[in-house]
């Protein structure tokens, strides 16, 4: 209905101001409607800022900043609207060492209500994680599971 | 709620029984390119009453089960079996009783598909009303497919909405 | 011309048979034309068999596999009709340490006739290259350059 | 042929003249998230004479101008030179004589677009028709954008050929 979508718009565009400088370092966004007098049907645009630039679409963003802005989105709804679980395949393969730790940091605060399995490459987003599961074809084309630890789950993901 | 286990037979590159039993905390998987990882989540999505086998990066719902290796052949059934804490978080009113539940999903070669809850046969749809109002289900924003977090930020405005509204 | 096509379509075939069980450390590929007897207009299938996997069509590939088999093609492309400069932004993102290596193994061999610039996040990338180039927006908004040492590098990247 | 020099001001965040000498070997561009590195490809292919702002990611032209910042304002004009250097690989017929040229391009808020040679004003087809049948253009399968490798192996089989069809 048209009330709850305004609220959860409303809600989500909160903290999503708060999340996004968060994850950049610095910087505004904000959800925009394009039609604010026909709820039912409007669309949602995203206006965002980095740090020290000009306010733009989000298209001119780089690859690792339209990522950044994606999960701060994701996270601005998990806010208002705890998921039991999240599952996140690789999302920090587009990011830098600094995105990477300010986004794990956050999950890891997240974690508190929200259980993540988390699937990367990234020894710095392994080294947070309370339990590293290895996934191996030992057998080639067949795929099995070990539990390990960090420098084991290290040398699998080289 | 929270995912207290993961059996996965027969299903993609798994041909063994294969468990994982997740504590609370933060979980990683890794390993090398190709080995499995991602046909975790899809075994995920699949459990929890994923119906297109595109959204499961396959062409068929036949390409979901084991197909061989150099030193397996095909098998015939894929099942994957998703036990349930049901001490924490938001619980679905029917299972407010139950500590845990188990979920499964078989499918086999000629296309039939079968469902259990606490390894009772049921529906496709007391599956999906598990999870109804919690935020996940095998769609939801909550599970992000590799390489799509963009997605959201380079979709159309109108596509966009859905991400609110499933929130709301 | 058909002529042209044809020839040019085996002479990367055969380099493609050779290439991907190197970058891949074993399996096969091929590639195959959709109308064998319409050279003009005909489209081009891959297949393409893992180490110790089955054949099958590479969208079922994994996220990394499909980035190594697409390299690989791009490579026999260019064993056939080196291109002067080959620029490569981020390839190197969704691939392990050891598809990383072979992929950087194959480009330190072919920058003997082509010229590559390499943009990359992965300290093991920048370990192979001569010359490293640090971008960096010390005044936020404002792209400067300057040319750095791996350590320094590594830093940046971070 | 290879790139010896790049010369990048005004054009997207490159607000101030900036140089890159690229000797002989293996160069890496390195930075973090948003500091303009893939800025760089975009100049490349733009010099080399791309005409569609959405291949270099603007929405117009006119985005690829260095539109300010928090301490700088606005420029008027974008303009990148690229050296060659001539003395390797395969070279234009029209130019053996040459041991480099200098391609160079502006662009002005009002749209207009200059093109040079050696500092010598030309037409867009002068640029191009130095790239010709070497493999190197603005669209080449030589230049690959970020996030967009697995494009070759995802495409119809009727878009694949044109790789092999511009190798031919
Ligand atoms: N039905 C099936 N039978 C056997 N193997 C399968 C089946 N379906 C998929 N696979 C195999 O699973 C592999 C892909 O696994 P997956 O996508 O999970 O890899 P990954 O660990 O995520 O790798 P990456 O790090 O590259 O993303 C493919 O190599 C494919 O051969
Ligand atoms: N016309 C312009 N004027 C000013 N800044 C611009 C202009 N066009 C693009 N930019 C800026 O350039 C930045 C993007 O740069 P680029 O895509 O090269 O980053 P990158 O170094 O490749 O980052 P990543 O590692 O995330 O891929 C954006 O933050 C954008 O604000
Ligand atoms: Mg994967
Ligand atoms: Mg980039």
């Amino acid at each position: 209905s048209r009330v709850r979508f305004k609220e959860a718009f409303d809600a989500i565009n909160e903290r999503f101001e708060k999340v996004f400088p968060r994850l950049f370092g610095g910087g505004k966004a904000k959800l925009v409607l394009t039609e604010e007098d026909n709820l039912l049907e409007s669309g949602v645009e995203i206006v965002a800022q980095a740090p020290g630039k000009k306010l733009q679409p989000v298209e001119l963003l780089s690859g690792g900043e339209k990522a950044l802005a994606a999960v701060s989105l994701v996270f601005s709804v998990f806010l208002y609207h705890p998921s039991p679980f999240c599952i996140l395949d690789e999302v920090d393969a587009p990011l830098d060492d600094v995105n990477v730790d300010r986004v794990n940091e956050m999950i890891r605060e997240m974690s508190m209500f929200t259980q993540f399995l988390l699937i990367t490459h990234n020894k710095r987003t392994m080294e947070i994680c309370d339990a590293l599961f290895g996934v191996t074809m030992d057998e080639p084309g067949v795929s099995k599971v070990v539990q390990v630890d960090l420098r084991r789950a290290a040398e699998l993901a080289a | 709620m929270r995912i207290k286990k993961l059996e996965i037979s027969g299903f993609k590159s798994f041909s063994d029984r294969t468990v994982l039993t997740f504590e609370e905390g933060l979980s990683a998987i890794v390993g090398p390119n190709g080995c499995g990882k991602s046909n975790i989540v899809d075994a995920v999505r699949w459990v929890m009453g994923e119906q297109s086998a595109r959204m499961l990066r396959g062409r068929s719902m036949e390409d979901l089960i084991f197909g061989g290796s150099d030193t397996r052949g095909a098998v015939g059934m894929a099942e994957v079996t998703m036990t349930l804490d049901l001490t924490i978080g938001t619980v679905p009113a029917r299972y407010v009783d139950y500590s845990e539940i188990q979920v499964t999903r078989r499918a086999f070669r000629d296309g039939t598909s079968e469902y259990f809850i606490q390894k009772v046969p049921c529906r496709l749809k007391d599956i999906a009303d598990i999870f109804v109002g919690t935020g996940a289900h095998s769609r939801a924003y909550s599970i992000i497919e590799q390489a799509k977090i963009g997605f959201i930020v380079t979709a159309k405005p109108e596509e966009r909405r859905t991400v609110i509204e499933e929130a709301a």
